[in-house]
């Protein structure tokens, strides 16, 4: 994936099972985003693989405060890319789940 | 505690903890 400067990974092991999965993100490199993100903490949160995208949770924390709205794009990409990977790797994992 | 939860008024909830130095991209 492409370095956008903010990392997300998981934030807890994933069986395949579950749509919902815990996500861990954090700024690896300010100089990246267009506006100052809010501190050098790592956000987690939820993400439900069938019902949400990207996009929605990007839009939630710029509402927060977490960034600025000019990095809702580089913060959503982030997101997708991960989500993406997850995706990619559950169905050679365990294709019957899916 | 050096955990901060925020939540968003569509109900997720976003918790905040500190980076490990070690997983911040050296300069």
């Amino acid at each position: 994936a492409e370095d956008t400067g903010v990392r997300v990974e998981l934030a807890e092991e994933d069986h395949g099972r579950k749509s919902t999965i815990a996500l861990r993100l954090w700024v690896e490199d300010p100089k990246k985003l267009k506006g100052k993100p809010k501190d050098n903490g790592a956000i987690e949160f939820t993400f439900d693989l069938e019902r949400e995208t990207p996009d929605d949770v990007a839009q939630e924390m710029i509402e927060s405060g977490f960034f600025h709205e000019s990095d809702v794009k580089i913060v959503a990409k982030s997101i997708r890319d991960r989500v993406a990977l997850i995706q990619w790797r559950r169905k050679r994992i365990w294709p019957a789940l899916q | 505690s050096s955990l901060t939860q925020v939540v968003h008024s569509a109900g997720r909830r976003f918790i905040v903890s500190p980076v490990p130095e070690s997983r911040l991209r050296e300069s």
